[in-house]
C-alpha cells in the first residue's frame, strides 16, 4: 500500500510518504513469523525554495541543496534542483523459518525512512 | 549467450535481504522459542511502537549488536537437536554408569563471511531433584568413532531451569566460521549415586555477525 503519488510530476514539499510493506503480498507469509509487514515509507516532492530550507524540528538543510535552489531560482536552466531523498532511517528485525526449519532472527539496518530531506 | 532472466520482485527483494532466494513453501511448523520472541521484541522498534533506536524500556538500540545477549551480532537463530527426535527410554541404571546421549546440530545454513559473536546449548532434562547436583561434561562426537576430547565439564546445581553451556572457544575456535554441522556427546552424572537424568531437549541459539548487513555508517554510529 502506497500513499499515491501526486499527479505525474513530484508534486508538493519533499516530505515522507506512506508505503507499507506486506509479506503476504510477495507471498512470505508461511515462513516469516513476525512482522506481517512493515511501514517503508518514501520520499517525494519538490526540492525548490523555501522547502529546501527545511523548517524547526526537520532535518537541517544542506547547504549545498541551499545553494543549487537558489541558483534554479536565479537560473531555472542551470543544474536542476535538489532532490528528495531518506535523510533519516530506521533499522527492522524480521523473525522467520529458515530452509532447514531454524528460528531465525535477522536484523537489517536502514530499512524504514523516518524522515526525508532536500539533497 | 542468453544472459539470465531479471528475477522478479519477489526474488530481488529476497536477494536484496540475503534471503536464501528459494523457500520450499510452508515450513514444518513448530512453536517459537520464547527467546527469540524475546529478541525479536526487544529489538523491533515497529513492533514496539517507540520509534527508532530505542526499546520498550527506552535504551538505545546500538546497530550491528544484540543488546539482550551482550554481543555483536545481527542474525540470530535457534537451532533444534537434529539427533535421535525420539529417545529409546533409558534404563535406570547406577550412578556413573548414566547414558550419553548425542545431539547433532545443523549450521548448513550460517554463511562462511558471518562471525559467529555467542554459542549457547541449551539443555532441558526431566529426573528427580538430586540435592548434590550433577556434572555436565561435554565431547566432541564423530559419526562411527570412539569419543573425542572432553569439550568441557560443568557442574549443574538444579535441573529445574535449563542447563547453559557456551560453546564458542570450547567446541570451534573463537574467530574461526562455524562448521556446517556440530556433533557432540552430553553425558550428566549425579554427584551421588541416584537416578539417571532424561534429556528432554536439546538446542543451540547461536548469533552471528553478518558483515556485509553491518552499513558502515551503522558501525560508524556505533
Amino acid at each position: 500500500e502506497a500513499e499515491p503519488a501526486v499527479g505525474g510530476s513530484p508534486g508538493g514539499t519533499c516530505r515522507t510518504r506512506r508505503l507499507y510493506v506486506s509479506f503476504r503480498e510477495v507471498g512470505w507469509h508461511r515462513w516469516v513469523i513476525a512482522p506481517r509487514g512493515f511501514l517503508a515509507n518514501y520520499c517525494q516532492g519538490q526540492c525548490a525554495l523555501p522547502a529546501t530550507l527545511s523548517g524547526p524540528g526537520g532535518t537541517p538543510p544542506l547547504n549545498h541543496a541551499v545553494l543549487r535552489a537558489l541558483m534554479h531560482a536565479a537560473a531555472p536552466g542551470a543544474g536542476g534542483l535538489p532532490c528528495c531523498v531518506p535523510a533519516r532511517l530506521s533499522p527492522i528485525s524480521v523473525l522467520f523459518f529458515d530452509n532447514s526449519d531454524n528460528v531465525v532472527l535477522r536484523h537489517y539496518e536502514d530499512m524504514v525512512v523516518d524522515e526525508c530531506g532536500c539533497r | 549467450a542468453r544472459a539470465p532472466a531479471p528475477p522478479g520482485p519477489a526474488a530481488a527483494l529476497l536477494q536484496a535481504l540475503w534471503l536464501p532466494n528459494v523457500h520450499r513453501g510452508a515450513p514444518t511448523p513448530r512453536p517459537v522459542p520464547p527467546v527469540m520472541w524475546r529478541l525479536f521484541r526487544h529489538r523491533d522498534p515497529q513492533e514496539a511502537r517507540v520509534g527508532p533506536r530505542r526499546t520498550p524500556q527506552g535504551t538505545t538500540l546500538r546497530p550491528c549488536h544484540v543488546e539482550e545477549l551482550g554481543v555483536a551480532g545481527n542474525i540470530v537463530r535457534h537451532i533444534p537437536d537434529r539427533g535421535a527426535p525420539t529417545r529409546p527410554p533409558e534404563p535406570a541404571r547406577a550412578a556413573g554408569q548414566c547414558p550419553e546421549w548425542t545431539v547433532v546440530f545443523d549450521l548448513s545454513a550460517v554463511e562462511p563471511a558471518e562471525r559467529p559473536s555467542r554459542a549457547r546449548l541449551e539443555l532441558r532434562f526431566a529426573a528427580a531433584e538430586v540435592p548434590a547436583g550433577w556434572e555436565l561434561s561435554i565431547t566432541q562426537a564423530a559419526e562411527g568413532e570412539g569419543a573425542g576430547p572432553v569439550l568441557l565439564r560443568q557442574a549443574v546445581p538444579t535441573l529445574g531451569t535449563p542447563v547453559r553451556a557456551e560453546l564458542l572457544g570450547a567446541a570451534w575456535p573463537r574467530n574461526a566460521s562455524a562448521p556446517r554441522s556440530l556433533r557432540l556427546a552430553l553425558a550428566l552424572r549425579p554427584r551421588v549415586p541416584a537416578a539417571c537424568a532424561h534429556l528432554a531437549e536439546a538446542s543451540l541459539l547461536l548469533v552471528t555477525l553478518d558483515p556485509r548487513l553491518c552499513h558502515p555508517l551503522a558501525r560508524l554510529r556505533r
